[in-house]
C-alpha cells in the first residue's frame, strides 16, 4: 500500500512512521500508543497546529483528510488532551504518569500555568529528585544544577538571588526527598501542581452579548468564565452536572444550565474552528467526568492490579 | 448545502449522555 512519512514527537522522543493514506487518525493513534506501550490512551490525542489555531487530529477521520500541511513528514505531537481531576487515583501506568509529568512540568516552566516562587522551587526540588536519585554531596556538588532549567523566568527574576543561591534553596529540600525512587517524586510533583489554579484548563479568547472580552476555560470540572486579567479565579462556573446542553452555530457559541432558572450564557469565539475545538474538549471531558462516577472498566481494574504488583515488587528490590 | 449548513452547527445534550451511559 501506499505510504507517506509521519514524525511523532512526544514529550521526551521523537518517532517517525510510515503512515498508509487510507489511514484513519485511530490507526495512527494506535500505532503510537502501542510503540510507547501506553495503555490508558483516552487521556491523549496527537496535535497539529493550523493557523496558529490548536487541533487535534480525529480518530474516525482519514489523516489525510485533516487541514494538516501535506509535506513530509507530517508533523504531530503527541500530547495529553485531558487531565485527570486526580492524578494518584487515575494515571496508573508510569509511561502515563512520566507524560503527564513532563508536560506539566513544561507548561510551569514556559508560565503557561502561574506557579507562586515557594511551590516552583518545590516542585523543582521534585524534578531533580526524579531526574538524579537520592541526594548524594558527593556527587552532587556546587554547580550540578547549573545547566537545568528548573524554575520559570518569572520567578527567578521576582528575586535577586544569584544562581548558587537558587540551587542552595532546591538542594535543601532534594535533600528531603531521599528515597523516593524516580515514579514517586514524579507523582509527588503532579500532586502539587494538580492544585495550581491554571493546572488543565484549556483557555479561549470569546467576546459576549455586549461585546466584552472574556476567557471561556474547559477542565475535568466543567465550563469557566473569566476576566481576562485574571486566569486564576473564575466569575462563573458551570459544572458539568449542571449543564444540560451545549451548542455553536457558526461563531456563536451557547450553554444552556440544567436549572432553567439560570440564564442560558450565549458567547462569540474568534472562528467557527474553535468553537468545533471547545465543543469536542467538554464531549472529551464530559465523557470522562462521568466514566469516574462509574466503576473502573475491567481492563483499568486490571492495570491498576498490576501497577500495585509492579510498585510491591520495585520496593522489594529497593 | 445541508452538509455544509450541517458543518457550521454542532450540539451536545450532556443529558442524554448522562442517560445513556447508566
Amino acid at each position: 500500500p501506499k505510504t507517506f512519512t509521519v514524525r511523532i514527537v512526544t514529550m521526551d522522543a521523537e518517532m517517525e512512521f510510515n503512515c498508509e493514506m487510507k489511514w484513519k487518525g485511530k490507526d495512527l493513534f494506535d500505532l503510537v500508543c502501542r510503540t510507547l506501550g501506553l495503555r490508558e490512551t483516552w487521556f491523549f490525542g496527537l496535535q497539529y497546529t493550523i493557523k496558529d489555531t490548536v487541533a487535534w487530529l480525529k480518530m474516525d477521520k482519514k489523516v489525510l483528510d485533516h487541514d494538516v500541511s501535506k509535506e513530509e513528514p507530517v508533523t504531530f505531537h503527541f500530547l495529553a488532551k485531558f487531565y485527570p481531576e486526580n492524578a494518584e487515583e487515575e494515571l496508573v501506568q508510569e509511561i502515563t504518569q512520566h507524560l503527564f509529568f513532563l508536560q506539566v512540568k513544561k507548561q510551569i516552566l514556559d508560565e503557561k500555568i502561574y506557579c507562586p516562587p515557594e511551590a516552583s522551587v518545590l516542585l523543582a526540588s521534585y524534578a531533580v529528585q526524579a531526574k538524579y536519585g537520592d541526594y548524594d554531596p558527593s556527587v552532587h556538588k556546587r554547580g550540578f544544577l547549573a545547566q537545568e532549567e528548573l524554575l520559570p523566568k518569572r520567578v527567578i527574576n521576582l528575586y535577586q538571588m544569584t544562581q548558587e543561591m537558587w540551587e542552595e534553596r532546591i538542594t535543601s529540600w532534594y535533600a528531603e526527598h531521599r528515597g523516593r525512587a524516580r515514579d514517586e517524586a514524579e507523582m509527588e510533583y503532579l500532586k502539587i501542581a494538580q492544585d495550581l489554579e491554571m493546572y488543565g484548563v484549556n483557555y479561549f479568547a470569546i467576546r459576549n452579548k455586549k461585546g466584552t472580552e472574556l476567557l471561556l476555560g474547559v477542565d475535568a470540572l466543567g465550563l469557566h468564565i473569566y476576566d481576562p486579567e485574571n486566569r486564576l479565579t473564575p466569575k462563573i462556573s458551570f459544572p458539568w452536572n449542571e449543564i444540560r446542553n451545549i451548542s455553536y452555530s457558526d461563531k456563536e457559541f451557547t450553554i444552556k444550565p440544567l436549572d432553567k432558572k439560570i440564564d442560558v450564557f450565549k458567547f462569540n469565539s474568534s472562528k467557527l474552528r474553535v468553537n468545533k475545538l471547545i465543543l469536542q474538549l467538554c464531549i472529551g471531558n464530559h465523557d470522562l467526568f462521568m466514566r469516574r462516577r462509574k466503576a473502573d472498566s475491567l481492563e483499568v481494574q486490571q492495570m491498576k492490579a498490576q501497577a500495585r504488583e509492579e510498585k510491591a515488587r520495585k520496593q522489594m528490590e529497593r | 448545502y445541508f452538509a455544509r449548513k450541517a458543518n457550521h452547527k454542532g450540539s451536545y445534550s450532556l443529558v442524554d449522555a448522562l442517560k445513556s451511559k447508566v
